[in-house]
């Protein structure tokens, strides 16, 4: 029974793409079946992969806007147990065409009806924002991972992001829960890396990983190789930090 | 007669906020008159001047919905030339507000009409996203200020915000330019900066500012003081980078 797990944070540029992409491809390496669903306009994960983000394929887009079985929609990407579902441009307009839909917050839910039982686990990665798509992740989600960039203005903007989890909890998701809280982009020289994660550990306690993801060259590299970070540079720092990252997450969820 | 420039780039974490903020102030610090506009729930501009963004005072919110008179949102800072228009949390659902509202691309550009003249420049921080409230900014604005990252996913980003803004120009606002582009978070030690610079240059030729913002901790550090830079650390190489931007956007705009 595939987990689904929305990576979500409003607070723009924390690594939600970043993480989104490397857990999966972390988890993927451990021979588990993972789809990574790309739910932002931006389709960063979707270029991130190595794949066009304007090609013919059909797009989450069309699974949501159009009612295209999630199936068609599904990429192999380099790994043999990592599928994509692609974003496109036509994103952008979806929000808008999602609000005149009938339960218009549980449009993703129905969809991945078909194609849960496929996965282990199913990552989504939301945009900056917690509009409808952002909506809809969290209401087809069982958890919530939320990156947190070690810098003042992440920290701030976390209440806001609880608010919303907590709303979605009462209404249209009673079994959402915290997956984790995952520091990203930490710099041990400096002091506000140090605070922040401090409050952020005072603030979810238990829920953040012990697992850091500390700021490294290669990871803001790899993107533009159009490939994770462990078909990147295997060897590098940030490859580790997935690794052991994932191994936290499947831990975590291995009596579930 | 004041300009009015729109800080806006879909990708999350380029350094709009960051830009607005100490673009405002180092030209207030040559005493020229200066409004602040933060359009971003997320209200990072407000915080980074250190307000409150749950205060009881009118707020962006109430000018854009219920209509209020701007003057009456205005908020003095701890510069004497630099005013703010706060956001709150209320601006969250705001864009579904404004979409039931007549016109409702030119709602910030009439609400403006009464301030325009009382600033010689108007600068407007948007949020992560090309929804309604980023699009009321573009509509308002004679020009946008483009920042970017140096980084991968921010140079992707760049054709569908140039996309974006030739739409605006077609429709909505004839007269909208580019005010220019800023390169932020150079790292002069990695490659990667240097190729996504060059990118730039070639993609947007001389628009891009002879400025450039170094990747440095003082200006990440200043926000947790509620100050800009320029009040935080006048001696950083941070404050330096935002005051020679500023001499270059007044230069750029001296005979207008
Ligand atoms: N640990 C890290 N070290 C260095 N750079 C990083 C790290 N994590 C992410 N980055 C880089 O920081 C930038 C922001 O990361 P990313 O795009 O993943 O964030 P995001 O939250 O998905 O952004 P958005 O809000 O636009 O969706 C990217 O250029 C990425 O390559
Ligand atoms: N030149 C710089 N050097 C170091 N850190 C920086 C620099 N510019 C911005 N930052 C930090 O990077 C993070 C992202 O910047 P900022 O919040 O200004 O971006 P933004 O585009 O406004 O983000 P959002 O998309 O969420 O609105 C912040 O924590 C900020 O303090
Ligand atoms: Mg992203
Ligand atoms: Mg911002």
């Amino acid at each position: 029974m595939g987990k689904v797990i929305a990576i979500a944070n409003q607070k723009g540029g924390v690594g939600k793409t970043t993480t989104s992409i490397n857990l999966a491809s972390s988890i993927a390496a451990a021979e588990i079946p993972v789809l990574l669903i790309d739910i932002d306009p931006q389709a960063n994960a979707t270029s991130g992969l190595g794949f066009d983000k304007s090609a013919d394929h059909p797009s989450i887009y069309e699974v949501l806007i159009d009612g295209v079985d999630p199936k068609k929609a599904v990429l192999n990407t380099q790994m043999p147990f990592l599928d994509l579902i692609p974003s496109t441009i036509n994103l952008v307009g979806a929000e808008v065409e999602m609000v005149g839909m009938e339960d218009h917050h549980k449009v993703m839910l129905k969809a991945l009806t078909s194609i849960r039982q496929k996965y282990s686990y199913i990552i989504i990665d939301a945009p900056p924002s917690l509009g409808l798509l952002t909506l809809n992740a969290l209401t087809a989600a069982d958890s919530v991972l939320i990156p947190v960039q070690c810098e003042y203005f992440a920290l701030e903007g976390l209440s806001m992001l609880n608010n919303t989890i907590e709303l979605v909890r009462q209404g249209l998701n009673p079994g959402l829960e915290i997956e984790g809280v995952l520091l990203t982009m930490f710099d041990g020289r400096t002091n506000l890396s140090r605070q922040v994660a401090a409050e952020v550990r005072k603030y979810f306690g238990e829920k953040v990983y012990d697992s850091v993801i500390f700021r490294n060259i290669r990871i803001s590299e790899s993107p533009s190789f159009g490939k994770p970070l462990i078909l990147y540079d295997a060897t590098s720092a940030g490859t580790e930090n997935y690794i052991t990252l994932a191994q936290e997450v499947m831990f975590r969820n291995k009596d579930k």
